[in-house]
């Protein structure tokens, strides 16, 4: 079973096309493993990326030195599915 | 959960217990309701479709899909709500059962059972369908970039490891194929809505092309009286227009594919961004979901029963 234990999921909000333009350019890293759950497209929406642990520091230094904010919006994929496992659990036993 | 009626609506189950709920709404509604299997998923699943029909032959008829994004469960669990909606509501809500007399509805609840299920048990974030992709280890096609509809345009990946790989063909998946064939085989189809999420969107085509279609006015009209009826219940706010112009570029998508074979109100729906995370959506949040998005579902089905072409 797969497991995503310390991955993160980021919510991005560019300011400007050139930060989209570089936001785009990072789905073409493939050694970052970066799953985009939103895709960039225009600055009006944001970007949410789910992020290996292994690829965290990576991606978080590429958005500080290039002043794109950003915020974690899951701070571990892994916990949060197993509440979601757990909470199906509590389901089936009700 | 032995009948629809204690049924958990407020939690998410996995595929064998929508299956085995599928028997089950049938089993109560019999005049009403048949399950159809239109055909086998990859690892050989069945492709299950409830028809909901008061009767006639080959009546217009309004296509829903759910699901077909694997990991977004919350479309799969409004389906299960609105297709008890369907069952339940007719005889009782005038607007409904008129639609249902005049015209056959199929909702094929869970689009993507193997994706579904892997889900369940090996990758809760899996996406794709899960073929084999002949000379990678890379396994799967995102299903909605497989379809007949500018495929390989801009928004597709040709790589197998991608989560928009378009596949090696247009309809190379059989998730996608068993709807095209059952579509065009029954070749009335007047509406035609697949729900994902999660982006609080609705949109009408195209997609692949920045072209309008000739029907552009008339589209996004009917979305924003879908959106502003979906709102008034929970004031979730939708943005809405073309597929293009609100999300993204995506070629090879069933809504334009929909539309290019002549139905003309084929929308998508991206379901709530408002839980906790924005992508895993708490279980609570699957009735509110289900309920503000069965009013926007009632306002498109409406027009198709007004509006026949």
């Amino acid at each position: 079973q797969k497991l995503f234990v310390g991955d993160q999921v980021l919510r991005i909000t560019a300011s400007s096309e050139e930060q989209i333009t570089l936001l785009k350019e990072l789905q073409d890293l493939e050694h970052l493993k970066l799953d985009f759950w939103r895709e960039p497209v225009k600055t009006a929406l944001a970007v949410d990326v789910r992020v290996p642990f292994a690829g965290l520091q990576a991606l978080k230094v590429f958005l500080e030195s290039n002043g794109i904010q950003y915020r974690v919006m899951i701070d571990d994929v892994q916990m949060l599915l197993d509440e979601e496992k757990e909470e199906m659990f509590r389901s089936h036993d009700r | 959960e032995r009948n629809t009626n204690n049924f958990d609506y407020a939690s998410y189950h996995t595929l064998e217990e929508i299956y085995s709920w599928m028997d089950s709404l049938e089993a109560e509604y019999p005049d009403l309701v048949t399950k159809i299997q239109i055909g086998s998923s990859f690892e050989g699943r069945p492709i299950n479709v409830l028809k909901f029909s008061t009767g006639g032959s080959n009546r217009p008829a309004i296509w829903l899909d759910s699901g077909i994004h694997a990991r977004e469960w919350i479309t799969p669990a409004t389906g299960i709500w609105s297709a008890k909606k369907i069952a339940s509501d007719y005889g009782r809500d005038p607007s409904l059962t008129a639609i249902l007399n005049t015209m056959d509805i199929f909702f094929e609840i869970v689009t993507n059972p193997d994706g579904y299920y892997f889900t369940h048990t090996s990758n809760r974030m899996w996406r794709k369908t899960r073929s084999i992709n002949p000379g990678s280890s890379c396994v799967g096609v995102d299903p909605n970039r497989n379809w007949g509809a500018g495929f390989g345009g801009p928004g597709t990946s040709t790589n197998p490891c991608s989560e928009t790989y378009l596949g090696s063909f247009e309809h190379s998946e059989s998730e996608v194929k068993s709807i095209v064939d059952f579509i065009l085989g029954h070749g009335n189809f007047k509406a035609m809505i697949t729900i994902h999420s999660y982006s609080q969107m609705l949109m009408y085509p195209y997609g692949y092309t920045s072209t309008e279609t000739p029907n552009q006015q008339e589209l996004h009209t009917l979305a924003k009286s879908a959106v502003d009826a979906l709102a008034a219940l929970h004031g979730t706010k939708y943005t809405y227009g073309s597929m293009i112009t609100t999300i993204y570029p995506a070629s090879g998508t069933t809504a334009d594919w929909g539309y290019l074979n002549g139905i003309k109100y084929s929308f998508t729906f991206e379901l709530r961004d408002t839980g906790r995370y924005g992508f895993l959506l708490p279980a609570e949040q699957i009735i509110p979901t289900a309920q503000e998005t069965w009013l926007a579902l009632m306002k498109i089905m409406e027009h198709a029963r007004d509006n026949p072409y």
